[in-house]
């Protein structure tokens, strides 16, 4: 899965994901990418989200949704996104996992479980090209 | 002082950030960047994890899901099981700018994109292909999603029927989601 949250030059936040799902799958399942909230979130008075991982169970904790919320509560994009991983991880504790969070002003942060680190891209007007960032996971 | 525009991605999929990146500077849309982007690793089959030819399900068939979502309008679009075509995010952006729905499945979200004009074609690949007949025909369709049927999942191929007495436990998966298997 991709999964992508983008803010434009008037503050609009979207976010989004497109995946072809777990290999093997029984015909007819889907995960939580396609599903709002889940794999993905946006909203332009917080920011956006969007995850990835095993989507059997993470559909089932909407953690994209959660980060937004964080944040809406005034998390750090980096603590919503860990608050929605370790929802899951308390109920699923070897669950793999990451969440991207992006607040409206710019900030981000992530957080992962089941793996030993997670890396995303960003790119903004900070650096003169996309630059590949690592976060260690809990 | 906000740090905008910018565009973040998950795993090392930096092509498809470059792309929304380039969106976001000529002054395009989010919602272009976000399509824009995640098109770029339909195309390019990011992983195998993201487009065709990738992650075939027991029938040996790749499907599509995708979703956009525009936090101005709160306004979303979402396809699941896509078949036959490729362009599943922008399938997903017609949901949500076509229609007054927000999610379509299955074949009849394929009949829903060739209406809007995309094209049918199939989502195997040779590689794909190879990949469902090693686990069937090599690997016994190990390992699986069923549990609770008949015979043993853990063992044999299907097809299944349901088992009349079992544990109603959660199960430990023996499916491996990593780098290149996941949502």
């Amino acid at each position: 899965t991709i999964g992508m949250v983008a803010i434009d030059g008037n503050g609009d936040v979207a976010a989004g994901t497109s995946t072809n799902g777990a290999r093997f799958k029984i015909p007819g399942r889907i995960g939580d990418s396609p599903i709002p909230g889940s794999g993905a979130y946006a909203d332009n008075s917080v920011g956006g989200a969007a995850a990835t991982g095993d989507g059997d169970v993470m559909l089932r904790f909407l953690p994209s949704f959660l980060a937004v919320e964080e944040m809406r509560r005034g998390a750090t994009p980096t603590d919503a996104a860990r608050t929605a991983v370790l929802r899951i991880a308390a109920h699923y504790e070897d669950f793999m996992g990451a969440v991207v969070a992006l607040k409206n002003d710019g900030q981000y942060g992530a957080a992962c479980h089941g793996m030993d680190t997670f890396p995303f891209v960003v790119q903004d007007n900070t650096k003169e090209s996309f630059r590949v960032e690592t976060v260690q996971c809990l | 002082d906000k740090n905008i525009p910018i565009a973040i991605t998950t795993w090392w999929f930096y092509n498809a950030t470059i792309k929304a990146w380039d969106v976001l500077k000529e002054g395009g849309t989010a919602l272009d960047a976000i399509e824009q982007g995640a098109t770029v690793c339909e195309v390019q089959q990011c992983d195998g994890t993201v487009g065709y030819g990738g992650s075939p399900d027991e029938d040996g068939e790749t499907t599509l899901d995708a979703l956009i979502m525009d936090g101005k309008t709160m306004n979303v679009g979402a396809v699941g099981a896509l078949r036959r075509i490729k362009s599943a995010i922008s399938v997903a952006r017609h949901v949500m700018e076509r229609t007054k729905h927000s999610f379509l499945v299955g074949e009849l979200a394929t009949q829903f994109a060739v209406q809007m004009g995309f094209k049918e074609e199939p989502l195997t690949t040779q590689q794909s292909k190879q990949m469902w007949m090693k686990w069937h025909n090599e690997d016994n369709c190990q390992p699986n999603f069923w549990m609770n049927v008949k015979p043993d999942p853990s063992k044999y191929c299907g097809p299944y029927s349901t088992l009349d007495n079992f544990r109603r436990e959660s199960p430990a998966s023996n499916v491996k989601v990593d780098r290149y298997n996941h949502d």
